[in-house]
Parts: C-alpha cells; structure tokens; sequence
C-alpha cells in the first residue's frame, strides 16, 4: 500500500523539533 | 534506562520525494533559465523544514512560480510525464491572494505529499502556485487527460479538502488545449 498522511497528521508535525 | 521508541528518532518517509522549484520572472532571460531547483526531500520532518524556511505565496513578486513536483518530472507541459497531461486549475480573484491564497497552497501541498489521492495518487505529477497582479492561480497537474476515473476522482478531493462549496465549478484543462489556445480560456475536459 501508499504511504498515506492526512492533514492533521502532517500539520502535527509542523513544529515539532528537528530529529537529532 | 530509557526505552526509545523508533517513532522518536527516525523521520516519517513519504511516498515519493519530491523537488521544489521556483521560478523568477526576469524578462532578460530564457523561461527555463528563470526556473531554478530549490530543493527536495522525502519525509514529513523535511517538508516542514522546507516550507517554514522559505516565503509564503503571498509574499512572492507578481510572475514568480513555486512548483512541487515528483523526483523526476521538471514542471513544464514538455516533460514525458507531463505532455499528454493537463490540470486541475483554481482561480483566484485578487481578494484570494489574502484570505485564501497561503492556504489553498499549503492544502494543495499536503495532498501531495500526504498522497490523498489514494491510487489515483500515482497520476498526480506536481502542483503549480502562480503568483500573478491579474490574479492568483493554483493547478494540479496529472499525467494523461485521458484517464478519467483518475483525475475526476483527485479533482473531487481537492474541491473537498479546499473546501470549496458545491455550486463552485472547477475545471480540468489539458496542457495542449492550454498551449494552443486563442483566447483567454481554454476549455475544460472534466468539471467537478
């Protein structure tokens, strides 16, 4: 299957800080 | 000790990667020396890196271009992938650009790269931002205007995910039709 993202996941990680 | 959970530590891959382009109307140069790569990525973490750090639309000069579009396709009707294929075109008036335009982008976007799509997701090639003092556009652009079920079914999603209400039409063009056109508009092949 795709690798699928909806909005909500994707803008939750918007801000996040960066991996180390 | 500390259990770390892989969710922590390693980035969220997307589907595809995809190339950010931007493109600076200079009249002095050739279209396609006014084109320029900004960047790509693959992942959630990685968009986002991309997205904050360069301007919004709104901000952009009257005849400059963001392109995304899939590893591999340059963001013009000449590429393979691009030549028997058309678009997906939202219009905006010039009221758009400020209540609107950074918006419809950046969902436009996320259906890119989040693959909403679902299968159809495959006859995406990229998305267009055109940032113009007559009004602004929007398109997404899919790779044979031929496959109907495809593009009838991203363009019920994209109407639905820009929330745009029922009894505003929106319009699929092929590239062709829009290269040989006389008028100002071209028409459409697929409406939803």
């Amino acid at each position: 299957g795709k690798r699928q993202y909806n909005r909500d996941f994707l803008l939750g990680f918007q801000f996040m800080p960066a991996c180390v | 000790q500390e259990i770390v959970s892989p969710e922590d530590y390693i980035k969220h891959p997307l589907q595809n990667r995809w190339a950010l382009w931007f493109f600076k109307n200079d009249k002095s140069k050739t279209w396609q020396a006014n084109l320029r790569l900004i960047s790509k990525f693959d992942t959630v973490e990685d968009f986002w890196a991309l997205y904050n750090h360069i301007q919004l639309s709104s901000n952009l000069m009257s005849g400059c271009d963001y392109c995304l579009f899939k590893d591999g396709i340059e963001p013009m009707w000449e590429d393979e992938r691009n030549k028997r294929g058309g678009r997906w075109l939202i219009t905006l008036s010039k009221q758009q650009r400020r209540a609107d335009l950074d918006r419809f982008w950046l969902e436009t976007l996320l259906c890119l790269v989040g693959e909403a799509f679902d299968d159809h997701s495959d006859d995406v090639c990229g998305a267009v931002v055109n940032v113009r003092a007559k009004g602004d556009k929007i398109s997404i652009w899919t790779t044979d205007f031929e496959n109907k079920d495809a593009i009838v079914h991203i363009g019920q999603v994209y109407k639905d995910r820009l929330g745009v209400p029922p009894k505003v039409i929106i319009g699929y063009q092929s590239h062709t039709d829009t290269a040989t056109k006389s008028g100002s508009t071209t028409k459409n092949k697929f409406v939803v």
